[in-house]
């Protein structure tokens, strides 16, 4: 880094004073004291001359700071974790009281630009010393000291105080970067300590509550898709070591608290979470497909007789935040498809669809999953539009013999069982509460279980929903009203089939559902 | 019927497989989400008092900082100024509050040590804290129970509750035992 | 199949998985009421 000579040794020197001053009870209120003289001695040393002799400071004292916890763990006089805390939070606690008043005074009392512009600065050294410690160290690597460092920087800058709350969503914002950069694919060794972050009680309120207009719920779902992708690998190969399951564990609890507190949100992005979690991981799938906004009242799903198409909210269509359709690429492929959905042209389109969404013929990796989810959710929602445009509401009569449900029929009798299995799961996730995708989906799989042409295709979609109900609650009110109707509408013919019988399991938990219906 | 794991018999083939590795359990049948120390029946917002994703219970009021002047807060430097922790100089109104505020601590336990050793005495079953009401002596008494009135800690209405009890010694808690943990300071 | 990235993932979150997150990490220090969490007999109350 061709530190200039002798700047490790000032800046020892001056992290020392520090600490000192911090903890000395002359520190004056929130150590503001402290802070006007510390801030000519650093003047004096020359350290806040230039942005470089700044951006090294930091970088040098945060190094300091994380050795210093090193030392104190491998440290075998304090066999105490509580002691091993209190020496490393002494010294941390201080760096990160000076990084705050540094980031409050710096500039004018209203520039806050230059405010921010020092605390990404500051996040993005210590997230860099965080990388390549994490690099160097591997196995060896400790979580605590940046763990220690980010949270209370974020309590401190989340402080009552009016310089604080006018920067607030550009705090939120900069922690939002380094935590997309600290990503547990990017740094395992810090997953953990990344959740306790993201889950925190006080940053769930500043992201989900207190930030008007919902303006930090985009960066919060991006959090969770980074989560989310990197425990797919162990997730759809099953492979759960403890300290996977510890992990996938912990992302249930933040996301059950999501559920009970913020279902909105869970309603508005479920799209983009379902994209990035494996297809087997069912019940963290179906906890999120669950969210209904808090003023709606679902109607029981046993309900005898319940008319879905009668309640209000079934024709009124779900915020999905995500740009789902410009996920169908290439653009030609866009172009064809919006082409056959408009003039049923070019007709090759159909045939050749499957060879669009298949991506290798290596077995469980043949598909472009995301593909199949932006396609099914793209063409449903241009049918439900072409209906209503029509004056009419979606339903057995009205989604038949149209271009939609061409490319939906087609889909269930070309795809392979894999591609199938997909392509369901994609109608699937649209089966949630009572609005227009759910009731157009769930008449759409109701009908391509009544005209399949093998049995082959009602298996698979009896496959898709029964997985889904077997798994411990939650489950999706569109899912359940569905199987309900699959099974108790005689149209469907579903007790005759071969595969209801197929194991005295399936037998015994059909019954129980049919009895549950019944 | 599909033969492959993308029918029927490959959800059964899994569901049996999850049956001998509990590993798969948790993604095959799920597990019952009620029992991850969440209220999910609560009216109040759960985030305010999270734990976060490795706790087993909410945050207790005393765990969660709360932005108070600095002057409120104890310095570094003033510490070893205060007078330790003595519980045998208070009161058993702050026993039966460091009690019932501090469960699962160190705190809990030596609060319950000093109740006993002032002829309190916690029931299992009642889970609730008894003493013989001064000056009134058993009706009837055994080797095995005895019976009378004594002084329950009604802890929902903070006070005392004379109640006349028959008490079984069995179901008495011994005197607590306070592991050897290593203080902070 | 797993990819070898996945594999040095794994072995990373195993190592981080033996000094957790302490709840305190979170909290202000406490000089003079720290926490000192310790299995307690299930009849006591737990929260």
């Amino acid at each position: 880094y061709d530190d200039p000579p002798g700047l490790h040794e000032k800046t020892e020197y001056l992290l020392r004073e520090w600490v000192n001053m911090y903890h000395n009870a002359s520190a004056g209120r929130d150590s503001t004291k402290a802070f006007t003289m510390f801030v000519h001695q650093m003047n004096v040393q020359g350290i806040l001359k230039t942005d470089d002799l700044i951006t090294r400071f930091f970088r040098l004292s945060t190094e300091m700071c994380t050795e210093l916890c090193y030392r104190a763990f491998s440290d075998q006089s304090n066999p105490s974790p509580s002691l091993v805390r209190a020496k490393c939070f002494h010294t941390l606690d201080a760096y990160v009281r000076l990084i705050t008043l540094l980031v409050k005074h710096s500039g004018d009392a209203n520039n806050s630009l230059t405010k921010i512009n020092l605390l990404h600065k500051v996040l993005g050294i210590v997230a860099g010393v965080l990388l390549r410690d994490h690099d160097f160290r591997s196995t060896e690597f400790q979580q605590l000291p940046y763990h220690r460092i980010f949270i209370m920087l974020f309590l401190e800058l989340s402080a009552p105080e009016q310089v604080l709350e006018s920067i607030s969503v550009q705090v939120l914002n900069a922690f939002c970067n380094t935590l997309h950069i600290l990503q547990p694919s990017k740094a395992p060794g810090f997953a953990y300590a990344w959740l306790e972050l993201v889950s925190h009680r006080v940053f769930l309120g500043k992201m989900l509550v207190l930030t008007p207009q919902q303006r930090a719920w985009g960066m919060y779902a991006q959090l969770l898709i980074d989560m989310f992708k990197f425990l797919a690998p162990f997730l759809r190969n099953v492979e759960l070591p403890k300290q996977i399951q510890l992990l996938y564990k912990g992302t249930l609890r933040v996301l059950l608290v999501l559920l009970h507190d913020f279902p909105e949100f869970l309603c508005d992005y479920h799209y983009g979470f379902c994209d990035v979690i494996p297809p087997n991981c069912i019940q963290m799938r179906n906890l999120i497909l669950s969210a209904f906004p808090r003023h709606m009242r679902l109607p029981d799903p046993f309900t005898p007789n319940l008319k879905v198409d009668l309640l209000p909210e079934i024709t009124q269509a779900p915020r999905v935040l995500t740009n789902f359709a410009s996920m169908i690429q290439p653009a030609n492929f866009k172009k064809d498809l919006d082409s056959y959905i408009n003039s049923r042209s070019p007709v090759t389109f159909l045939s050749e669809l499957r060879s669009n969404l298949q991506v290798s013929n290596e077995p469980g990796m043949r598909y472009n999953i995301p593909l199949i989810n932006a396609l099914v959710l793209y063409v449903g929602t241009q049918a439900i539009s072409h209906i209503q445009t029509k004056g009419q509401a979606p339903s057995m009569g009205t989604i038949t013999h149209s271009s939609h449900m061409d490319i939906f029929q087609n889909l269930a009798v070309d795809l392979d069982t894999e591609g199938r299995y997909l392509f369901l799961n994609a109608i699937t996730n649209q089966l949630r509460y009572p609005n227009s995708h759910t009731h157009y989906f769930s008449c759409t799989l109701l009908y391509l279980f009544a005209e399949a042409n093998t049995e082959a295709i009602q298996e698979q979609i009896t496959r898709v929903l029964l997985e889904r109900l077997i798994v411990n609650r939650p489950h999706p009110w569109g899912l359940l009203v569905t199987f309900i109707e699959l099974i108790k509408n005689p149209t469907f013919k579903f007790w005759n089939h071969e595969f209801v019988r197929c194991a005295p399991e399936i037998e015994k938990l059909f019954d129980s559902v049919a009895r549950s219906c019944m | 019927m599909v033969m492959d794991q993308f029918g029927m018999v490959g959800l059964l083939t899994f569901i049996r497989a999850a049956e001998s590795d509990n590993s798969l359990v948790s993604l095959a049948l799920g597990s019952d989400l009620t029992t991850l120390g969440l209220n999910l029946n609560s009216p109040e917002k759960l985030y305010s008092n999270f734990g976060g994703p490795w706790a087993e219970q909410p945050c207790r009021p005393q765990d969660i900082d709360y932005h108070v002047p600095s002057e409120y807060l104890i310095n570094q430097n003033i510490r070893d100024k205060l007078a330790s922790i003595k519980l045998n100089r208070y009161g058993e109104d702050l026993l039966f509050f460091l009690f019932y505020m501090f469960s699962g601590d160190i705190l809990q336990l030596s609060a319950a040590a000093e109740l006993y050793s002032r002829e309190w005495r916690f029931h299992k079953d009642e889970r609730v804290w008894i003493t013989r009401a001064p000056g009134m002596v058993p009706a009837e008494k055994t080797g095995t129970y005895e019976r009378g009135t004594y002084y329950f800690f009604d802890a929902a209405n903070w006070r005392k509750v004379a109640k006349e009890f028959h008490l079984e010694y069995d179901r008495l808690e011994e005197r607590p035992h306070i592991p050897q943990a290593f203080p902070y300071n | 199949p797993l990819t070898k990235n996945c594999f040095f993932q794994s072995q990373m979150l195993e190592a981080s998985s033996q000094h957790m997150p302490h709840p305190s990490d979170s909290e202000r220090l406490r000089l003079y009421f720290p926490r000192n969490l310790c299995p307690t007999p299930s009849y006591y109350p737990q929260s």
